[in-house]
């Protein structure tokens, strides 16, 4: 599982 | 970051300067519709309920305050604001924005990454947002022709989305497991919707003609 990418878009 | 998401969050920052502007300046809001400036609200604090709890970086948290602040006072400016209030014209604006949020919400509770509160609440604020600009655009069939300042909201509005799908394309080449298409389709959908506008926005800046879009 990918790492829990954090939400970097606005 | 890349080119394309920062000329995307530029050009979003600039559509609601624009109409922040033109609000607070000449102290009115024709034309503007208030069901959109309301959806978008609620956009961004569904969006964003992670601001305090998930720290990204001193930009991204900055342009959330500015998000947020802008949206909520746009709304406080057309809903309170003794001047500007009576230029709204509330029975043009008629759009049923309450219908677009019903169908927002079960969508997001059907179609999600993770089926968590702050998951299903971030996937209803991108659909929500796909369709956020249509009470707008249905004030401006009604109105017919538009002023300069709100037009060029609608048109970086707009723009802004499609420097958000070079961004996605661009990350997707770039960075391997970047795929997020329910991110991507909504924000096609969103940019498709301006798709007609911006025909006739060009065609009357290609013809220096006053906007007017067809009945």
């Amino acid at each position: 599982r990918p790492s829990q990418i954090k939400k970097d878009e606005l | 970051m890349n080119i394309f998401r920062l000329a995307g969050d530029m050009t979003h920052l600039a559509s609601v300067l624009v109409l922040l502007l033109k609000i607070h300046t000449i102290k009115s809001c024709a034309g503007v519709s208030l069901k959109t400036q309301e959806l978008y609200a609620i956009v961004f604090a569904t969006r964003y309920l992670d601001i305090l709890t998930s720290f990204v970086s001193i930009y991204n948290t900055l342009m959330k305050l500015i998000f947020l602040g802008s949206s909520f006072s746009i709304v406080w400016y057309m809903k309170y604001h003794k001047t500007v209030r009576r230029t709204y014209d509330r029975d043009q604006d008629t759009f049923r924005h309450w219908f677009l949020m019903l169908p927002c919400l079960l969508l997001a509770l059907l179609i999600h990454e993770k089926f968590t509160f702050f998951e299903v609440l971030w996937t209803f604020s991108l659909y929500l947002e796909a369709v956020a600009i249509l009470p707008q655009l249905v004030l401006l069939q009604r109105t017919r022709n538009i002023d300069n300042l709100t037009g060029q909201y609608i048109f970086l509005l707009g723009g802004y989305r499609g420097f958000y799908i070079l961004n996605w394309i661009y990350r997707y080449f770039t960075e391997p497991h970047y795929v997020h298409w329910i991110t991507w389709i909504a924000g096609l959908v969103q940019t498709l919707l301006y798709a007609d506008f911006f025909y006739y926005y060009f065609l009357s800046w290609k013809n220096n003609k006053k906007l007017q879009l067809p009945a």
